[in-house]
């Protein structure tokens, strides 16, 4: 495997109203967005979110983050970043 | 929290907390380490019935059983997906719970200080003894614990707050967020995700961050964010040192062991032991053992010090500050007889046993003493400052509040110095930081969104802002004691809070989430960029539509200006709200103009008719003659006579 391209975590910001009506929930189109990337490793839902942002957070290599930009509904793709006690 | 309350001149008898109802049925989601429910702090002695509104619940764990919630905690759960995803997945349980059960500490403490309920006779093995509250006595917490061992991920605060949001809290209450500078907005998910809770009316209160003195350190500066910085209150705990040569020099503690020899003892310094921070391992035993070591501040934690003192057989600790934190003293639970000493003091001591053939010394534990500190509040030197590292035009943080030395509930798993050489186990300990002032300010928030169901976010934000105070309790400037110096707005945004004073602001500036959106497109963002905050696809015309001559002329109940040799005059637009009593007002403009600055305010009287009407005025800044660098000061200030709304102005050469 390409150590340089192991998983991490990334927010995947989305644009929720275009959901095709073909998936019955958020979660479903989201799961069949990174089921659809090329898997030189297997992808992983963490969360999805509805309120203070929309969209998901999901465990993707960095080629796969990139190829999700491509993707019309997705808004922007972030590293999941540790912060830390004031 | 003792004392903080009536530092802040909350009463029982009139002000804020009777006329909100000690913020009953107002939830406050705490995001944070989690929650240790058995503290007193967390009895529902006296509150009424879960408010039917609230949609959260508490998750049942081996460790956390149903019984941990009640009518106080009335939510709690737990994110560690990102968190397994980053360090893998968490096999031993007993070390760290999957459950809101906070084994760290911080949680608990910032969770009571906010809505802690009455406890009598609270204290830190004696010290800052008295009656705990927090500062929504009847307000709800709902627990999410986003904080683990190794760190807080954005991916677990997202999915926290989106429950939050969901949930139906009213307050999100962040003592967390990024270290040292802070991320640009489309890349900081604390600043997108309270974008999104002020979409569902939900105020975010976040901490500054502890990164001072150092300037443009501020985090969590969003605009819809309500950023809190930390300062001092009138108590201390003075622990002095006496040289061999009689001079006593003050300093502070929180020991409560064994005494030292009624004698003084050998007094070297760390460095010349081998380590002038004093790590663990490093001090040489043949140079400590029987003796008073100096260990210099930074490096490691300061309780950690002393730890490694008393493993050198060392049997005294004096924490001795460097230029960096100054004259700042936090009072620190040691392990064995200890004490910090400021900058000065602590070059004094250096250069006593540089000189001396025999250096001695002794420690005196004084107790806890009220009211007779030389002045307060004054900045505390690790409070995150301005200016705006990402808009400069927007002032942060927004206010201080009490962040240093702060006692309130904590943790039965950890040690209040969080060594694994201390065994003690307290209800209550006393520490410091931002993370400490954020939620005094949450509570305080919390206790305004009582009293004014119908305001909105920005509306609660403006009325502390313009009600914050400048003046310590001898009647001078706030001190910044990360320079000794008078402290600015950059330091203290427009001061500190005045909680009852914000129960009646006169006026507010009010937003809405459409200014937000058009704040975005001032500072340049696309609609890509902006569709990232508002989760929906935004069309070209999103900045026709929400426009803003420059992010400068958001309606911020603060005035952050920059001029330079291009631009040498700046015009700002402002809308004011009339929340007073009377629908009939008429206020008057007073302009405090730094030195160099001219700033003209017209029209200069606002006349209301109407309860919530709103007026509009500008304000002209004109670089005077001779400015040419550095930072300026000032304040502009709306008076009806009964009313006094005053928003601080940091003018900036750029």
């Amino acid at each position: 495997p390409d150590l340089s391209d192991r998983p991490k975590t990334f927010i995947v910001h989305v644009s929720k109203s275009q959901k095709p009506s073909l998936f019955s929930s958020h979660r479903s189109w989201y799961t069949s967005i990174i089921q659809n990337l090329p898997s030189p490793h297997p992808t992983k839902l963490l969360y999805t979110y509805d309120r203070s942002v929309h969209g998901f957070s999901a465990t993707l290599t960095s080629s796969q983050a990139t190829q999700l930009l491509s993707h019309p509904s997705v808004l922007s793709v972030t590293p999941d970043q540790p912060r830390q006690l004031h | 929290t003792t004392h903080t309350p009536n530092f802040l001149g909350l009463a029982d008898s009139f002000g804020l907390w009777p006329n909100s109802d000690y913020a009953d049925d107002v939830v406050i989601g705490v995001l944070d380490t989690g929650i240790w429910p058995e503290r007193p702090s967390f009895s529902d002695s006296g509150i009424g019935p879960i408010p039917t509104r609230w949609k959260g619940t508490c998750v049942t764990t081996a460790d956390f059983p149903s019984s941990a919630c009640n009518r106080k905690i009335i939510g709690a759960r737990a994110y560690f997906n990102g968190y397994e995803s980053h360090i893998g997945r968490l096999m031993d349980e007993t070390a760290e719970a999957k459950s809101p059960r906070d084994t760290e500490g911080h949680g608990t403490h910032t969770a009571s200080t906010a809505a802690g309920a009455v406890v009598a006779n609270a204290s830190f093995f004696s010290y800052a003894q008295g009656e705990a509250r927090g500062m929504a006595t009847k307000a709800r917490i709902a627990v999410y614990k986003i904080c683990w061992s190794s760190g807080c991920f954005d991916s677990d605060i997202l999915a926290a707050m989106d429950q939050a949001i969901a949930d139906g809290v009213d307050i999100i209450s962040l003592s967390v967020g990024a270290g040292g500078r802070a991320p640009p907005y489309d890349r900081d998910s604390i600043a997108i995700g309270a974008f999104g809770a002020a979409q569902h009316g939900v105020l975010v209160s976040a901490s500054a961050g502890n990164s001072g003195p150092n300037p443009f350190t501020a985090t969590n500066i969003a605009p819809w964010i309500l950023t809190v910085g930390a300062s001092t209150i009138d108590r201390e705990f003075p622990a002095d040192v006496v040289l061999g040569d009689n001079r006593v020099i003050s300093g502070v503690s929180l020991y409560s062991g064994e005494p030292l020899v009624d004698y003084k003892l050998p007094l070297v310094h760390g460095g010349d032991c081998g380590s002038r921070y004093c790590y663990e391992g490093a001090l040489q035993p043949s140079k400590v053992q029987g003796k008073i070591v100096v260990c210099d501040r930074g490096g490691n934690a300061r309780v950690a010090k002393g730890g490694a003192v008393k493993l050198a057989g060392g049997l005294g600790m004096i924490l001795a500050n460097t230029e960096e934190s100054g004259e700042e003293l936090l009072a620190d639970g040691h392990l064995i007889p200890a004490t910090e000493v400021g900058e000065i003091a602590a070059n004094q001591i250096r250069e006593y046993i540089r000189l001396s053939q025999y250096p001695t010394a002794t420690i005196v534990f004084r107790g806890t003493v009220i009211g007779s500190s030389p002045s307060s509040p004054r900045v505390a030197a690790f409070s995150s400052r301005g200016p705006n590292s990402l808009t400069p035009e927007i002032l942060k943080p927004d206010v201080i509040a009490p962040g240093v030395n702060i006692l309130a509930g904590w943790t039965g798993a950890t040690a209040p110095t969080d060594l694994d050489i201390d065994p003690r186990r307290v209800e209550f300990n006393i520490i410091s930081g931002t993370s400490m002032s954020c939620p005094h300010v949450s509570g305080i928030a919390a206790l305004l969104r009582k009293a004014y169901p119908n305001w909105s976010i920005a509306a609660i934000k403006s009325a502390l802002i313009t009600t914050a105070y400048t003046l310590d309790n001898a009647g001078k400037k706030i001190n910044d004691l990360g320079t000794g110096e008078e402290s600015t707005p950059f330091v203290h945004g427009a001061g500190h809070v005045d909680p009852n004073r914000a129960l009646n602001p006169g006026l507010v500036y009010d937003l809405n989430v459409n200014d937000y959106v058009a704040f975005l497109c001032s500072i340049g963002y696309s609609p890509r960029q902006i569709a990232v905050f508002v989760g929906k696809p935004t069309g070209s015309d999103i900045c026709t539509r929400n426009s803003l001559a420059s992010p400068g002329d958001l309606n911020y109940p603060s005035f952050s200006v920059v001029l330079s040799s291009d631009q040498g005059l700046v015009k700002y637009k402002r809308i004011a709200t009339n929340v007073g009593a009377d629908a009939d007002a008429v206020y008057e403009v007073t302009v405090n103009a730094p030195a160099g600055v001219e700033i003209s305010v017209e029209p200069r009287k606002l006349v209301f008719s109407a309860e919530n009407q709103t007026q509009s005025y500008e304000v002209t800044f004109k670089r005077g003659v001779g400015y040419d660098s550095g930072e300026r000061y000032g304040s502009i200030e709306w008076t009806d006579g009964r009313h006094l709304v005053r928003s601080p102005v940091a003018v900036r050469w750029s």
